[in-house]
C-alpha cells in the first residue's frame, strides 16, 4: 500500500492511498484503502489521513475518520488522536499498521504499531525526512 | 495569505527482517520515497493544490515496482492483481474510490477520475474498468505488473488459506470473512 496526505499554501488538504491489497487475497476481498472514512480521509476543519495495514480491522474501527472526530468533537491535537487510534483503539482490536496524517495546522503525525512502516514527510522550511522502520 | 506547506507520505506496512533488507534495497527503498516525496514538495512548492499533490506522489510510487500498488502489486489466490485506491479533498469532502480494478495503469488516477468526473463515490470492478477506458486512462498488460519477488511471495501462499501484508516475511495463519 502507498499513500500521500498534503496541505497545500491554500490551507486545503487531501489524501490519497493505493494498494494491490494482500498477498493471496481470495474472494475479490477488498482493504481499507478504497473505504473513506476507513483508510482515506481528508477534511479541511481537521486533517488528512491515508492508512496502511491489515484492513480488515482498519474498516471495523473506521481508523480515519475517528482520528478526524476526535479532533473536530474532543478538541484532541492530531498526534493525540492518531496515537490514541493506532496505539490503544486498534492494538486493542488486534489490528496491525499503521498512518500517516496532516492537520490544517501542518502538525504531522506518522503513528503505526506493526513492526515496521515506510514513510517520509517534509515541511516547508524544513529538511525532508525518509525513514524505513522503528 | 499564503500558509506553509507540508506532505506526508508511506509505502506500506508490515515486517522484514534486517538481514533481509540489503543496503541496496535500503538505499532503493529511501530513494524511492525521496523521488515521490520531490514531486509532490515540487507541485506545493509551485502553488499547485494538495489534491494534485497527493496524486501525483501516488502516481510515482504506483509506478515502482518496490510497492505493493500499480506496478508493484501483489498476487491474488488466482495469480492476479487486483488493485484498490481512492482519494479525498478536504475542502469540498469531494471524494472518489475504486477496487478491485485489473490492468489499470494508476489506479489512483482513476480514483481521481470518479471525483471529478462522475456522480458516484465508488465503483467497482469491470465496471471502473469501463469508466476508466471512457475516460482514456492507460491500462497495462498482465506482464507489466509481473514482479519475480511478489510472485515467489505468492508461490509460498498459493495452496493455502494464509495472507500476507505488504512488506511481510511471516505469514499470517488466518482466513478472510
Amino acid at each position: 500500500t502507498v499513500g500521500a496526505v498534503a496541505l497545500d499554501k491554500h490551507g486545503n488538504l487531501a489524501a490519497a492511498t493505493s494498494t494491490g491489497g494482500m498477498t493471496n487475497k481470495n474472494f475479490n476481498r477488498i482493504g481499507d484503502t478504497p473505504v473513506i472514512g476507513a483508510g482515506t480521509y481528508a477534511n479541511n476543519h481537521t486533517c488528512a489521513i491515508s492508512c496502511t495495514g491489515h484492513g480488515e480491522y482498519f474498516i471495523r474501527a473506521v481508523v480515519a475518520y475517528d482520528i478526524s472526530c476526535l479532533m473536530e468533537y474532543k478538541g484532541l491535537s492530531l498526534n493525540q488522536a492518531a496515537d490514541l487510534v493506532i496505539h490503544d483503539k486498534l492494538k486493542h482490536m488486534g489490528g496491525e499498521g499503521g498512518i500517516i496524517a496532516v492537520s490544517a495546522d501542518g502538525e504531522i503525525a506518522m503513528p503505526f504499531n506493526s513492526e515496521g512502516m515506510y514513510r517520509a514527510s517534509w515541511v516547508e522550511g524544513q529538511a525532508p525526512h525518509v525513514a524505513i522502520y522503528k | 495569505m499564503e500558509k506553509p506547506f507540508a506532505l506526508a507520505l508511506h509505502g506500506g506496512a508490515g515486517t522484514i527482517t534486517r538481514a533481509l533488507l540489503t543496503p541496496e534495497m535500503d538505499m532503493a527503498y529511501k530513494a524511492s520515497l525521496e523521488e515521490a516525496l520531490s514531486i509532490g514538495h515540487h507541485l506545493l512548492s509551485t502553488g499547485h493544490s494538495a489534491l494534485e499533490a497527493v496524486e501525483a506522489a501516488v502516481v510515482s510510487l504506483e509506478d515502482n515496482p518496490l510497492f505493493n500498488a500499480g506496478r508493484g502489486s501483489v498476487f491474488n489466490k488466482r495469480g492476479r492483481h487486483e488493485m484498490d485506491a481512492s482519494i479525498m479533498c478536504g475542502k469540498t469532502l469531494a471524494a472518489g474510490a475504486v477496487a478491485g480494478v485489473r490492468n489499470v495503469k494508476n489506479p489512483i488516477q482513476l480514483a481521481s477520475q470518479v471525483l471529478h468526473h462522475s456522480d458516484h463515490v465508488f465503483l467497482c470492478m469491470q465496471g471502473a474498468e469501463e469508466f476508466a477506458r471512457k475516460q482514456g486512462l492507460v491500462f497495462e498488460t498482465d506482464e507489466y505488473f509481473y514482479t519475480q519477488q511478489r510472485y515467489e511471495q505468492w508461490q509460498q501462499l498459493r495452496d493455502s488459506n494464509v495472507y500476507m501484508l505488504d512488506h511481510s516475511d511471516e505469514l499470517k495463519d488466518k482466513k478472510f470473512g
